[in-house]
Order: structure tokens, then C-alpha cells, then sequence
């Protein structure tokens, strides 16, 4: 899930 | 959402919303490589395909379709309107963006943190964002006469990403694991290519003279 903590991201 | 991030994300839409202002008020997108424009409308719609799947806040969806339609509207306003494309110098902005993309993909099925459809896109959305200003700067080199309007643009462009590296280090000292490297890689070469154009531009702000970049 820390992956996805980037694609919050723009 | 750090204060860095949202300062990158402000300066971002600033350079959108001045660049829309330009061709929008005056008619014109003289200076504006519709090369990059491209390039730019390529990166937000292979970087915001999960718009659809996933949702992180009322503010991340409102920016990515700000930033999609945008790109997209000053393409289509450079390409099809009838004024304003009267006003783009094709003669000039001769870069061959295509041989961008397609290294950028090739790099993108190779360097990657996941190997999925959306991963690699996402990656590569990354790599082409770090190059799509290439067009850009060489069109601002050969015309040289910059207006103001064009030379904020460019400016506020350069300054987003910088931004984003202040919030990759917050992110790092703060979140522990917040580990990538691609992303961090791809960012600094981005701020790096507007090195020369940030010396050129402070120098032309200090003294107070027209924007002039060496040929």
C-alpha cells in the first residue's frame, strides 16, 4: 500500500 | 499534503491558468511549442487514468481534471482555432517530440516499480513529464525574443517540480519507507533541465532587461 501512497500525488 | 506539495501544485495551476490567460485574452500562442503542449496532454492522460478507479480526495480529482482539461484545451486551441492558430510558428518548433515518447515508453517497460498496465504507464507518464519542456526551451532559444507571458509560464513550470522535491524529502524524513527512487530521479532531471532557463530568467528579472537566452 505504500506504493499507492504516491498516486495520491498529482 | 505537505505545504511543499500544495505550493507545487498552486504554482502548477498557475502556470496552466497563465498560459490559458495568454492564448485565451490576447489570440495568440506565439512562443508556445505546440511540441510540449502535446507532450504535457500525453503525461496527464496516461498519469490520470486511474481518475476513474480510484478516489483520494474531492481536491485530487478537481486538480487532475483542471490539469487534463487544460492540456487538452490548449492543444485543441493551438491546433483548430481559427485565430490563434494563425499565430503558432510551426517553422520554428520543429522538435521531434516523437522520438521522446517513445524512449521514455521503452524506459518505462524496463524501470518500473510495478509491472502493470497502469504502473508502467504511470512510470512513463513520469519520464516524458522530465522531457516534455525539451520543445519548449529550444523554441524559447531560437526565437529569443521572450514575451513576459511565456517566460512566467516556463518559469512557474520549472518552479512545480522543485516544489515537489521539497515535499519528496518532507515525505521521506516524515513517512518511513517513502522510498522512490524513479520518481525522485525523474523529478530532479525535470528541475534540472530549467537550470539554464532559471539562470537567464533571474538574471533578466535582477537587471531588469528582456529576457534574452544565448542562441
Amino acid at each position: 500500500c505504500l506504493q499507492e501512497s504516491l498516486k495520491d500525488e498529482l | 499534503m505537505n505545504i511543499f506539495r500544495l505550493a507545487g501544485d498552486m504554482t502548477h495551476l498557475a502556470s496552466v491558468l497563465v498560459l490559458l490567460l495568454k492564448i485565451h485574452t490576447i489570440k495568440s500562442c506565439a512562443g508556445v511549442s505546440l511540441k510540449t503542449q502535446e507532450l504535457y496532454a500525453i503525461v496527464f492522460a496516461t498519469r490520470y487514468l486511474d481518475i476513474f478507479t480510484s478516489f483520494y480526495s474531492i481536491y485530487n480529482t478537481l486538480m487532475k481534471l483542471i490539469f487534463l482539461g487544460s492540456s487538452f484545451s490548449i492543444v485543441w486551441y493551438m491546433r483548430y482555432h481559427k485565430t490563434v492558430r494563425r499565430t503558432y510558428d510551426r517553422e520554428q518548433d520543429t522538435f521531434r517530440h516523437w522520438f521522446l515518447v517513445l524512449p521514455c515508453l521503452l524506459l518505462a517497460l524496463l524501470i518500473h516499480e510495478k509491472f502493470t498496465f497502469l504502473e508502467v504507464l504511470w512510470t512513463f507518464s513520469l519520464y516524458l513529464e522530465a522531457v516534455a519542456i525539451l520543445p519548449q526551451l529550444v523554441l524559447l532559444q531560437r526565437t529569443r525574443n521572450i514575451d513576459n507571458l511565456t517566460g512566467q509560464y516556463v518559469f512557474l513550470l520549472g518552479g512545480y517540480r522543485g516544489f515537489y522535491i521539497l515535499n519528496w524529502i518532507y515525505r521521506y524524513l516524515t513517512e518511513p519507507h517513502f522510498v522512490h527512487w524513479i520518481t525522485w530521479i525523474a523529478g530532479l532531471v525535470q528541475t534540472l533541465l530549467y537550470a539554464d532557463f532559471f539562470y537567464y530568467y533571474f538574471q533578466s528579472w535582477k537587471n531588469n532587461k528582456k529576457l534574452q537566452l544565448p542562441a
